[in-house]
């Protein structure tokens, strides 16, 4: 398991540091408001009231022997910069930094973070492709034009095989099955006689094109 | 293609917005602010200066004749709630509407919201999810120990098959490779003998701690 400092806990800072805390990992949260430190601390490992500028708390904190460091301060950029920096030069192997704005993601870049994140604007991406298939709960893009779906079974393809449904190699859909997730099982590569159930949740891949013409089909 | 009306260009309104135009839908971008409204333009449909909590410039719109209608209003809540119920009293089958906290996005649900999005929070688990794996470059939770993850090839994978890895089924990792994006090329399900390539892009799926086990292992 990780040692993980997460500093301000605004939505993305407090979603970050308790799910990785719920996922077994050691999290040290930091915000420089009391109330907010306060709130979090059952649900994480330990919460501490501290500027995360001051290069000398950081050393107390034993920020150097952290494995992983999240700066999410959003609206004080300097604040954002300036953590980010101290958090390399205190020799934290892997910083990620939250960006405001694009030119705020090209500072932390050049000043060294690992990874930088925009939420906002990934939200948009991400929900511009789940869009065309409103039922779908999750898609990663694999390429401009493929992506991989998750949803749940459509009525439409409860109580029918895979191959019943045209899906997988050489179905006229161009959409396989890649995987079924089942009350608590998962069958993954599923063969053509399968039958999908009602509640399966399935992961299906094939062009962006392929996937709205098979869902909307479904409807 | 859908008729899109986005509501509101922060950051997560005019990624949508950008990114449905790109992918081929119309796009009406909607903000009371002249300059953001100019600035957009060039990259949706039809960009309009208006107050979406007026009903009356939604109906002249024709916003009762889109297909979707996305509500990225963020800190003025109430300009968020009553734009979202004027969308579905106008009878656009489809609303998004973002949500700034949870309290806001409890209202939005009750007053007929089809979807509410969290950017930040969700983007915070997204992360968490990501971090064991920090090669990862996307990750769908398929349940809250089992997921689905995209990266690049390692060097440890390339040149090597499949089996030869031991993944796939009854292979002593527990994980399975779902797909392969190669250039353009996309093979789906790949058999045992396929071999890893260097630029490679594969999909991953298994338990999150053998995921995590086979990351670090491979590193
Ligand atoms: N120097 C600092 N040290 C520690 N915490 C800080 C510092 N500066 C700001 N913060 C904290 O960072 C937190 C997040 O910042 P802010 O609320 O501005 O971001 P945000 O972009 O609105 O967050 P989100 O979008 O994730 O909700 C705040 O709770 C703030 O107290
Ligand atoms: N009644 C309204 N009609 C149209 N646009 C509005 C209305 N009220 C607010 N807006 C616009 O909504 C946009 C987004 O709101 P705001 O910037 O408060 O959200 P945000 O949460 O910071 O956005 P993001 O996190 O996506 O960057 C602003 O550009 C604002 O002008």
């Amino acid at each position: 398991k990780r040692q993980v400092v997460v500093i301000g806990l605004g939505r993305f800072g407090v979603s970050l540091a308790t799910t990785l805390y719920k996922m077994g990992h050691d999290v040290l949260a930091v915000d420089t408001n009391e109330r907010i430190v306060q709130g979090i601390s059952p649900e994480v490992t330990h919460a501490v009231q501290a500027d995360a500028t001051n290069e000398s708390i950081l050393r107390e904190l034993g920020i150097a022997n952290f494995d992983v460091g999240i700066v999410a301060i959003g609206t004080e950029i300097e604040n954002s910069v300036l953590s980010t920096i101290l958090l390399k030069r205190l020799g934290v192997p892997y910083v990620i930094a939250k960006a405001e704005n694009n030119l705020h993601g090209i500072i932390l870049e050049k000043i060294g973070a690992d990874k930088v994140v925009h939420p906002e604007r990934e939200a948009g991406t991400r929900v511009a492709h789940e869009l065309p298939l409103v039922d779908v709960m999750d898609y990663i893009s694999v390429s401009p034009r493929y992506g991989v779906a998750m949803l749940t079974a459509l009525p439409y393809f409860v109580g029918k095989t895979i191959s019943q449904l045209e899906l997988g190699r050489g179905g006229r859909w161009g959409v396989a099955v890649l995987l079924i997730y089942r009350g608590k099982e998962v069958i993954v590569t599923p063969d053509r006689a399968e039958t999908i159930k009602a509640n399966d949740v399935v992961i299906l891949s094939g062009d962006d094109e392929n996937l709205e013409r098979l869902l909307t089909a479904a409807k």
